[in-house]
This record gives structure tokens, sequence and C-alpha cells, in this order.
């Protein structure tokens, strides 16, 4: 599902330049669990980002079910972003505009998805990541691990193929972090490739295997 | 140093009230690490916001140091905050505008230290937190354990009576969140009161006692 051939990141500020990802090269398959791990600044987020077609390398090459996708135009990478992907972020980019309904229901509605089937997978989503009573509420008025936890809502409503969590428990509790990684668990085994960067080791305990990165490169070639 | 009486906060949205400090008495002495555990959205932030005053309750009293602090005005608690508090927040809240010396920075401009003790305040830490070879990037150009640790050294580089950190480590992988937590215990072994909320066990294990709470309330009285 993914292939990936000396993906190259540089960051340039005025003084600085920073390899983010350094020559990387991997293959994960369809249905597989991967975790990502390593220390903070090592590029975890980096590659999360390109893998989700929100950045664009500086080199190298991201096939993505067969086809070429680091160097399509931005309208091409948001349409495939749109139908297969689902991206729960590290700062969680909720819409402050939108409540917290509107907030999970809305990749259903990019998908055309048919009003009375959004109510019910949006209330599904609700009742599993306990956040009914919070519903209408916007995302300044929830504490930090509710705003976590409609971020990975959103990000599995939509049934993606391919769902890329950066670190989706970092902000939560041991009972209701564990109640994400069984939802992650439940959905892989459904067949959904899962991405996932932790800190956590009883997270990645979890997926099938971990990348461990370091300065941008991987550093254990499991497979 | 923190003497707490029936202490109430109450959220009110269109449909929904949430009381999210219930009648909360406790103290704290001076010199005393007490870390907060507790379910996601049971109170944690909130209550660290009220202590840090940076929220006001709706109701019960908050003695800091003897004074009564709860009902001052903006300009009043402003100021205590500026003086004898640090807050490393849950969402960090750094200055976009400014860079990440800058940022640490900011708390020594406003208690007049002069130019050359800041520039070497500042340089300890950002080589105690790791983060010299970034101290020009601005936060958008941070990891989230960057980002994380510029917010931990902020709050500690004027030297504070209080410290408050909202689940300092959530975004820091074990090399980095076992640094961070032993530079809070240097700081409460010279003198720092220290009140931390954090989901890990492991970080509570460096502070003497834990507060635990649940829906609001505190649910064990250890003192
Ligand atoms: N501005 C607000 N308006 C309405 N409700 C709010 C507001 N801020 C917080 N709440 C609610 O108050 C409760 C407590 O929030 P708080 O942020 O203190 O929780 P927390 O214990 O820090 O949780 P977490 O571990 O997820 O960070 C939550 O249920 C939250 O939804
Ligand atoms: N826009 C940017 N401009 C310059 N440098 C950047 C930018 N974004 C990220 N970086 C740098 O690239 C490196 C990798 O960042 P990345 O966010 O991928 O790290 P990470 O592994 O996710 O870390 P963490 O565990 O702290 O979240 C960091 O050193 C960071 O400072
Ligand atoms: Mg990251
Ligand atoms: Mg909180």
């Amino acid at each position: 599902m993914i292939h990936v051939h000396q993906l190259n990141k540089v960051y340039r500020t005025d003084e600085i330049e920073t390899t983010a990802l350094d020559q990387l090269s991997f293959n994960i398959e369809e249905g597989e669990f991967v975790s990502v791990m390593g220390p903070s600044g090592c590029g975890k987020s980096t590659l999360l980002n390109v893998l989700g077609l929100l950045d664009t390398p500086s080199g190298g090459q991201y096939f993505f079910n067969g086809q070429e996708v680091s160097t399509l135009n931005e309208k091409a990478r948001a349409n495939i972003r749109k139908q297969q992907l689902g991206f729960v972020f590290q700062s969680f980019n909720l819409i402050d505009e939108l409540n917290v309904y509107e907030n999970i229901e809305l990749p259903l509605i990019y998908q055309d998805v048919a009003a009375s089937d959004r109510a019910e997978r949006v209330r599904v989503l609700l009742e599993q990541m306990g956040l009914l009573h919070r519903k209408k509420h916007f995302p300044q008025q929830l504490s930090g691990g509710q705003q976590q936890r409609v971020a990975i809502a959103r990000a599995v409503v939509s049934h993606p193929h391919l769902i890329l969590a950066d670190e989706p428990t970092g902000n939560l509790d041991t009972k209701h972090g564990k109640e994400v990684m069984e939802l992650l668990k439940e959905l892989n085994e459904a067949g959904t490739t899962i991405v996932m960067v932790t800190h956590n080791p009883e997270d990645a305990a979890y997926s099938h295997r971990t990348i461990r990165m370091l300065d941008g490169a991987i550093v254990n070639h499991p497979f």
C-alpha cells in the first residue's frame, strides 16, 4: 500500500538547515498496523505529514497504492486525503467554528454521505469516545483529552483505508487511552491500515511492528 | 502556601451546565511537590487555571500565601502571576510572533532582569532542554515535543515560587521526559512548590503525594 524510496525532507530557516527525513526507504502492506517511535524532534510528524499528503518531500518517491503521489498538485492530493485517509494530528487541529458533532461529521459531508447515515455514524463514535454529553460544545470548551478524542473520532468516521495517528493517546488517562487503542485494533482487524506515532510502549504493543527513527533516519530494519 | 476552601467552578453552554470543580478543599504547603491525577475531563486543568489565577472560581475561596486572591481584579492577578508563578500549559500557548529564545526570555523582561543576566539564564535552559540548535526557530517550525520543552523552559526561567505544570511530558519520549522530571525535582529540592497534572504514574512518582480527582471532586484525602 505504501512504498517509500529515498524520501528526503529538508527544512530551511534563515540560519539553520534541518534534514527532517534522511533518505528513508520502507514499505507498509495493506492491513498492517505499524508504530513509529523515536526521540522528540527525530522526524516522526514530518514522516506522517508526507505519508498523509499534507506535505511534499524535498526528494525521493512515495507510492500510495501503486501511484506516485509526492508530486501531485494540491487538488489531487486533497482528493486522495478526503477519500482514503484519516489523520489524527499531534495538536488536534479541530475547527473552532464547528461544534464537536460538526467536527466529527465533516469528513462524511466531503464524501457526500446521506444525512441519516451521517447522523448514525457520528452518534456511534460520540458514544465510543464518551463524548455524547459534549456534542454541542465547541473545541475551546473542551478538556485537552476531549479534544484529542474528537480528533480521533473525526479521523475514523469515514472508514478510511489508511489511518495516520500522531501520538493519539498523549493527553489521555489510562482508561480512555486503552479505549482508543482498542478502537484502532478493531478497525485494523476489519482491514484498515494504521501508521501510529507513539512515545508509549504500551500503545506500540497493539501494533504488528515498530519503525524506530533517529535524526530523520530509520535505525531498525524489521522488514 | 495554597489554601483552597469549597472551591467551585461551573461552566454553562447553551444547553449544558458542567460543574468542573465541585466544592474542593485542600492545602499545599510551601516546598511540596504534588501530583494531580484523574480521568480526562475531570477538572484538572480547570483547577490549575484557578490556582494559576488565570480563571476565577464560581464560588469558594483561594488563599495564596495568606491572601484571598480569587476575587482580585485582572491587573492584580496578572501582577502575582508575573512575579511568583510559572505555568506550563497543556497546549503550550507559545507566542507565535516570538522565536524560541524570545519566548523563554519574556518572563525575565516582565521582571526587569538585566540584559546580560537574561542572556545567561535563557542559555542555561536552552542547553538543559536540548534546544540550543532551535533558539531562532519560531513555534510553528518546532516539533510537538520541542514546543513542550520551550513551554517548560519559559515556566521555570524566572525561578517562580510556584510552578503549575499541566501534563508537562505528554509529547515527550522517555529520555526527554525524564530530563524534564529531573529538572522539576531539582527545582523542588531548591525550594520551588510544584503542582503537576499528569496521566503518567512514573512522573507522579517524582512527587511527594498525589491528589486524585473525579468529576470535579477530590476522591482521596491524603492530608
Ligand atoms: N469553557 C468551557 N465551557 C464549557 N465547559 C468547559 C469549558 N472548559 C472546560 N469545560 C468542561 O469542564 C470539564 C473539565 O475540563 P478540564 O479541562 O479541567 O479537564 P481535565 O481534567 O484537564 O481533562 P484532560 O485530562 O482531558 O485534559 C470538561 O468536561 C470540559 O468539557
Ligand atoms: N516548518 C519547519 N521549519 C523548520 N524546521 C522544522 C519545521 N518543522 C519541523 N522542523 C524540524 O524538523 C525536525 C523534525 O520535526 P518533527 O515534528 O517531525 O519531529 P517529531 O519526531 O514529530 O518530534 P516530537 O516527538 O517532538 O513530536 C525537528 O527538529 C523540527 O525542529
Ligand atoms: Mg511530532
Ligand atoms: Mg487538561
